[in-house]
């Protein structure tokens, strides 16, 4: 499975869902990679130190020589790998003006590692731009994280847009796995309001774990840890752990 | 005065910013323009419908005979004008590839307006592609808005970076006006140590006005208001306004 989290709304929890969810499947046992598709390397920077970086997603997907084997590192938790980016990343577009072949750079090189790991857990940057149509092509579901704020809900409309041109050809197998509520405060008559209305727009996609706001989720980066091994029985990490095994019921 | 805001990290407070600060000055009889310049048109959506839209910034900037005067309109605030933006603006980037003039698009096309008003401020995607470059080349001032977290702190080496780019070649004049720290939480232990080392970061370019989390700064959109209407003795409404006189005195 290749699960690609993806809303170009900036803010609304993409990394921490990806870091969270690819470690929930790591305790349960799964190999697991987390792909870190954003410039931004917020994925990254959780457990590692970019700045040492040498060759990252960028070069595998613009040097045909340089493989996912060679960037590919292990984090601190057990059966959990990653695939860093850095900055650099944000030149793939300019870089890829005009290949033919551009939506498709991940998908081909993706390949030759697939079948290592039971999970992929794709992180994207807050646009709708070739580098996460690139993560739209190359996976096999959609998990779109809102948080429960009146901007979150407008620019869902733009995002299944380009799903469906996705969908259209260059990835017709492309399943919107579900959509998360994020950020939700329980004391906010907007937070509720705006919970209403997704789920009478998206219905049973919506998942039934929400993510509250948790401030040890917003720490645990800081100390270079996913949030099983920084704060175990915090809400946060029982929620995570949760919508992992809602993941699992739904493939 | 032309002001952009800007910070490729998503979800930071750009727009809550661009909208709040702009009817600040409107408050004070400054005669000023909102000019979306992100594709989600999170601004624009705070004024107006924008499905109702015809010609927004996106052919302002494509189209030789479109100019702002065709695409301003006024606002509920007395003295806030608008130049709407919606999801087209993403079609930017690859319109413009191979013209060398794309990075002064929008600075060409602001020329006519520009002397109307006393204050232009600009909203900017989460990105550092060339609808941020243009706004970058475009304006006198920049302002930074930092979330008090982790993933905040590390991106603004990029911007800083991109900046110092700027400033080389197509517009020497653009200062850094100043950092702003928003959705702070005086609570958090992590707020305050970011808040600590982004003031060693930056110096006395941060803001003594900082903004807190505050409910109705998220409400206030989904009211089409700003935060003066909307809930007036708010600290959310008492910050913008001190945050508009600290501005004021560093121009
Ligand atoms: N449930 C939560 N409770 C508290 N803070 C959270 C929660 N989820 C995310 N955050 C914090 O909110 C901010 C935004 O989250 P995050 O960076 O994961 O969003 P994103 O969608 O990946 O952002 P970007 O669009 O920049 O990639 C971060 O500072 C993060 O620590
Ligand atoms: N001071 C604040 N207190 C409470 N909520 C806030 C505050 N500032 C912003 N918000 C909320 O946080 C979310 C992110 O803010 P906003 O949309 O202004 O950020 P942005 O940087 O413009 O995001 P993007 O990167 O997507 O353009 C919104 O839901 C907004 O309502
Ligand atoms: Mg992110
Ligand atoms: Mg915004």
């Amino acid at each position: 499975m290749i699960l690609t989290i993806a809303n170009q709304k900036g803010g609304v929890g993409k990394t921490t869902t990806a870091i969270n969810l690819a470690a929930a499947f790591a305790k349960k046992g799964k190999k697991t990679l987390l792909l870190d598709l954003d410039p931004q390397s917020n994925s990254s920077l959780t457990f590692l130190d970019t700045h040492t970086l040498q060759k990252t997603v960028f070069d595998v997907l613009t040097e045909p020589s340089v493989n996912f084997r060679d960037i590919i590192r292990h984090t601190s938790v057990l059966h959990l790998d990653i695939a860093p980016s850095k900055i650099s990343l944000a030149k793939l577009e300019s870089n890829l003006v005009g290949e033919f072949d551009a939506p498709f750079r991940l998908k081909d090189k993706l390949d030759a590692v697939r079948t290592e790991y039971d999970f992929v857990v794709v992180d994207t940057p807050p646009t709708l731009g070739l580098i996460t149509v690139n993560a739209l092509v190359a996976c096999t579901h959609l998990l779109i994280p809102i948080q429960s704020s009146y901007f979150a809900l407008e620019g869902t409309d733009d995002l299944l847009e380009t799903v469906e041109r996705v969908k259209a050809r260059p990835n017709p197998d492309l399943k919107v796995l579900g959509v998360l509520i994020t950020l939700h405060d329980k004391r906010t008559v907007l937070a509720k309001d705006i919970y209403k209305q997704i789920k009478s727009v998206f219905g049973p996609k919506v998942f039934k774990t929400v993510i509250s706001k948790n401030v040890r989720l917003e720490e645990s980066p800081a100390y270079k840890e996913a949030i099983f091994s920084f704060a175990p029985h915090s809400t946060g990490a029982l929620e995570y752990f949760k919508l992992s095994d809602e993941v699992l019921d739904r493939v």
